[in-house]
């Protein structure tokens, strides 16, 4: 939620995104 | 665990783009396979006064040959569960609603939710590995799934549980650097030399 402590927040968006990145690299779909 | 209300922070914008690098930096560039990073940041509780470790940033990196499944596998509902979570937190941080599907959701393995859960965790000064390892200015070194089981602090266990077979905490300044990892590392010193030149930030470093 908006409470979410700033460095959480960042941390939270950091993760999020580089296990979305590790799924397409091992997709059998991605280029 | 509980949650922190502390605020006194060493952590802000611009350097926990720095921090980042130095959690990356220490595991990417390691011998060892570091499954992630955390450093704990030591902050003086608002309500009562005393010092306390929470969550200042972490780099997650994830096993090499990460297996299918391992041997506390998630069951059905707890995956489904994991995801759901997942998505309820993609939509908080991009803003959009989550979607209904999750048939293309890949597995959030165990590693990966014990990383999560660990945002939302806090630690006494004495308290836990990460409060032992601040308390006694030691680092503190768990290897093997027979040591962590055997621990009398909750984190060891729980991180067991999700597979972990070590654990470690290095007291640094401001904090703590705990790094974990599926494999069976044995303590070594070049591992704790790292974390003291890399997160010494009154000695050298320029946080």
């Amino acid at each position: 939620n908006k409470d979410l402590p700033l460095s959480r927040k960042k941390s939270l968006k950091r993760f999020l995104e580089k296990r979305k990145e590790r799924q397409v690299s091992v997709s059998p779909y991605a280029s | 665990p509980t949650s922190s209300s502390a605020s006194t922070s060493i952590v802000n914008d611009f350097n926990q783009d720095t921090l980042q690098q130095r959690l990356q930096g220490l595991i990417d560039t390691a011998r060892e396979s570091w499954t992630y990073a955390i450093f704990w940041q030591s902050s003086i509780d608002d309500y009562s006064g005393h010092s306390v470790l929470g969550w200042g940033d972490g780099y997650y990196k994830g096993e090499v040959n990460k297996p299918k499944t391992t041997q506390s596998a998630a069951s059905l509902a707890e995956q489904q569960y994991r995801k759901r979570v997942l998505r309820e937190l993609n939509s908080m941080i991009s803003g959009t609603p989550a979607p209904e599907n999750d048939a293309v959701d890949e597995e959030v393995t165990d590693t990966e939710w014990f990383f999560l859960i660990s945002m939302t965790q806090s630690f006494a000064n004495g308290n836990g590995l990460p409060g032992q390892a601040a308390f006694n200015n030691q680092p503190v070194w768990l290897a093997g799934s027979d040591r962590l089981l055997a621990s009398h602090c909750e984190r060891a266990r729980q991180g067991q549980g999700f597979g972990l077979q070590t654990i470690v905490c290095i007291p640094s300044a401001d904090g703590v650097i705990e790094l974990g990892s599926t494999e069976l590392i044995l303590q070594n010193s070049d591992v704790m030399k790292k974390v003291r030149v890399s997160f010494d930030f009154n000695n050298g470093g320029d946080m």
